[in-house]
């Protein structure tokens, strides 16, 4: 998964 | 950022708001469920306190989740002190071991990598799907609502509604996907449909919030 990891929704 | 992702997150704010200025322009907690608020403080605290180990991503991201823990913790103290006489326990009765087993079953089903923190943070997604149901199952015991209860219970389906045409626009703009949180956030619109069909068909149209 691209960029899951950075979580930056809220 | 773009533009629904941003308008839902002002619509979490504004929710927030109205629960607030209800609270203290009444000075009760009449039709709100502790229980929901209880869920969301801990949906907050699995997801937000990310922060402790540096997962600091803007101004923004980290000012918003401060003022979320925040005020969740806040909204919990005014019923459980100073509004507490308002409040009847007997209606605010929805199980949460379902609703918090339910997620944390999900959260162990998918979640990114069996790691602390992606568990965690699975759980919190699953838990805010569901977070709303002792809220509006208070409202479909009661049969009605107060008009400022049924714009914070709309203005906070509104915020994850949002992030649905967000998800769209990241897919087909950024190739960004995550399928925990979309399915999740699908699940959590749904669940208002009937409210929000209430909501648009009565409150906005001038009458009582009330189910025939």
């Amino acid at each position: 998964y691209p960029d899951t990891q950075v979580k930056d929704e809220l | 950022m773009n533009i629904f992702r941003f308008l839902g997150d002002l619509s979490h704010l504004v929710s927030i708001w109205l629960l607030l200025h209800k609270m203290t322009t009444s000075k009760s907690c009449t039709g709100i469920s502790f229980k929901t608020q209880a869920l969301y403080a801990l949906v907050f605290a699995t997801r937000y306190l990310d922060l402790l180990y540096g997962s600091w991503h803007s101004m923004y991201n980290v000012a918003m989740k401060i003022f979320f823990i925040g005020s969740s913790l806040y909204i919990l103290y005014l019923i459980k002190v100073p509004f507490k006489p308002t409040r009847d326990p007997a209606i605010d009765t929805f199980k949460l071991e379902y609703l918090v087993g339910g997620a944390l079953i999900m959260s162990l089903i998918a979640n990114y990598e069996y790691s602390f923190p992606e568990i965690l943070w699975s759980f919190s997604i699953w838990l805010e799907a569901v977070a709303i149901l002792p809220q509006l199952f208070i409202i479909q015991r009661t049969g009605e609502a107060e008009n400022i209860t049924t714009h914070y219970v709309a203005a906070l389906g509104a915020y994850r509604g949002l992030y649905i045409p967000n998800w769209l626009y990241r897919y087909f703009a950024e190739g960004f996907f995550d399928p925990i949180a979309v399915i999740a956030g699908i699940i959590q619109t749904v669940i208002y449909l009937d409210f929000f069909y209430i909501y648009f068909t009565k409150v906005l149209k001038g009458q009582k919030f009330e189910l025939p």
